[in-house]
């Protein structure tokens, strides 16, 4: 059940991200959300370099949800 | 370690960015 959630919660916010669909997550899309959360430039480029696991500057909906799992599991822990 | 100092920040930007995202789902109706 822990892990339902968390699957629907990292699509949820994948879409937040990716607002044109695309399917995957660019750096500007990231630093849209700029104007949402309270967090800086800086902070949302290190998360997006945190989660592009193969760098290749897009995040892909699997890397954002391994990603989001760590932050989930470790919040319920 | 450097490394393990970097790795120990992004995870506090990541449960940043998660939290804040998070509580801008359940702060809007």
């Amino acid at each position: 059940p822990g892990q339902l959630d968390m699957l629907k919660k990292a699509q949820e916010f994948f879409q937040t991200c990716d607002t044109e669909g695309k399917g995957f997550i660019a750096k500007k899309d990231m630093q849209r959300l700029h104007n949402e959360l309270p967090l800086s430039l800086e902070d949302l480029e290190d998360v997006f370099d945190t989660l592009d696991a193969d760098g290749n500057g897009f995040l892909t909906p699997e890397e954002f949800t391994s990603g989001f799992s760590h932050f989930f599991f470790s919040q319920n822990n | 370690d450097p490394n393990m100092k970097a790795g120990a920040t992004s995870e506090g930007v990541l449960a940043n960015f998660f939290n804040s995202l998070l509580s801008k789902k359940t702060g809007s109706p």
